[in-house]
């Protein structure tokens, strides 16, 4: 499965 | 990553070295003599910094930032969370225990309740959110925080007769860096598909709104070269 959306910004 | 959250990042980063530097000249004030009229000025004054608004920045970023460990991004994305993460609880540390800046700060004046603030963010975190998970509304919640965390330091600068340049221009890179991601959301908007964030949209939005009549008065004072001064 797709890991959660990680936040990419800071 | 495109220009526009690089120029953000950098400027974001330019203001938490700004209000370093201060810390230091006050720092290094007290070792000097004490006819050096700056420190005179300095250490007489306040410095004009609004704790409260540090303590909240700690926050936002300790709330943000729980995936530093468990999503790696990038090296670039580790090190900037360590950065302010170091840097803003570092601050706060200064202006609360070191002996020297703590005189500089002026608590009679810094009187904002930012538990008013705090709590209303994590209600509104818990109701609106994109996955209601323990990190996405922590992170939910920094993004809310953050966007009202300058209103401490702004009520005190209305409140400081004389805004020295330091403190000046860390109010304008913080209000600036937000303004730089809006232009990197909708970079991203328009060259990658899904990517849709209102609730981080509107936040920074609302939080740079917040610097409207800051940034009036910052780009008047610089256009007529005279001191800067927020009607109170």
């Amino acid at each position: 499965i797709e890991d959660e959306a990680a936040h990419d910004e800071l | 990553m495109n220009i526009f959250r690089l120029a953000g990042d950098m400027t974001h980063l330019m203001s938490v070295l700004v209000l370093l530097l201060k810390i230091h000249t006050i720092k290094s004030c007290a070792g000097k003599s004490y006819p050096c009229s700056l420190c005179f000025i300095l250490l007489e004054s306040s410095s004009g910094i609004s704790l409260k608004t540090q303590e909240l920045y700690a926050l936002v970023f300790a709330t943000r930032y729980l995936d530093i460990f468990t999503d790696f991004i990038s090296v670039y994305n580790t090190i900037m969370k360590l950065i302010f993460l170091g840097s803003s609880f570092s601050i706060v540390w200064y202006i609360r225990r070191h002996k020297i800046v703590r005189r500089s700060y002026d608590k009679d004046q810094d009187t904002f309740r930012h538990f008013f603030l705090v709590l209303p963010c994590l209600l509104l975190a818990l109701i609106i959110n994109e996955k209601f998970t323990f990190k996405e509304v922590l992170w939910t919640f920094s993004l809310y925080l953050e966007a009202v965390a300058i209103l401490p330091q702004l009520i005190l600068l209305q409140r400081t007769r004389n805004i020295d340049n330091l403190t000046g221009q860390y109010v304008f890179l913080l209000g600036a860096y937000r303004a730089l991601y809006i232009l990197n959301w909708i970079y991203r908007y328009f060259t990658e598909p899904h990517y849709v964030h209102w609730i981080t949209w509107i936040s920074g939005l609302v939080q740079t709104l917040l610097y409207a009549d800051f940034f009036y008065y910052y780009f008047s004072s610089l256009k007529n070269n005279v001191k800067l001064k927020l009607p109170a």
